[in-house]
Order: C-alpha cells, then sequence, then structure tokens
C-alpha cells in the first residue's frame, strides 16, 4: 500500500479524506487494541488532517494518541456503567 | 430511561464509508 501523503489528500473531497485517512489508521490501531479499533479510530478521525498524517509516519505520536484514545474510552464506560475490580 | 442511544465515539469501519459524528440520527 502506498504511503499517504498530504497532495494526496489535498485531491480528495473533505468526506472522502477522512475516509483515507481512516483506511490507513485503523490497521496501525488495530495492532495495539484489536478489539477496540474501530472506536479508536473514529475519535483519531476528529483531530486534524494535518495531525493525522504526522501521526502515519510517526509510530511514537500515533501510539501515544491510541493510548489517550484509550484512557477516553475507559472512563466513557466507567461514567455509563460503573463496575470495576481493582 | 436514560438516554441510551449515545453512540459516541463514531465507530471506523474499514471499506465502510466514513461519516463521522453526522451518523447521528435524530
Amino acid at each position: 500500500q502506498e504511503p499517504l501523503t498530504a497532495s494526496m489528500l489535498a485531491a480528495a473531497p473533505p468526506q472522502e479524506q477522512k475516509q483515507m485517512l481512516g483506511e490507513r489508521i485503523y490497521p496501525l490501531v488495530h495492532r495495539m487494541h484489536s478489539a477496540l479499533a474501530g472506536k479508536i479510530t473514529g475519535m483519531l478521525l476528529e483531530i486534524d488532517n494535518s495531525e493525522l498524517l504526522h501521526m502515519l509516519e510517526s509510530p511514537e505520536s500515533l501510539h501515544s494518541k491510541v493510548e489517550e484514545a484509550v484512557a477516553v474510552l475507559q472512563a466513557h464506560h466507567a461514567k455509563e456503567g460503573s463496575h470495576k475490580s481493582g | 430511561s436514560n438516554g441510551s442511544s449515545i453512540t459516541w465515539p463514531p465507530e471506523f469501519h474499514p471499506g465502510v464509508p466514513w461519516k463521522g459524528l453526522q451518523n447521528i440520527d435524530p
């Protein structure tokens, strides 16, 4: 799969841009959190496209954003149904 | 009954057109 570039993104309509980014980000997220990959990717797609492009080029920044998203998700779930041990 | 139809976060599925937050129908 060829790398996604800023010029490729700019040539696509806004809605398609998020789709293109999601298709690249999802498999990377899936390797870290397979069960939550869809939701995490959905959250990440709310970030600016330029930032998402940077994350695709920098595994470290992607990883930290994914961990952030997981923490937010867990807090969200904890509010809806607080039932945990520890 | 509380509002259990909260769909946040929107879930991304490969191959499915992404609608983002717009997929929340009234």
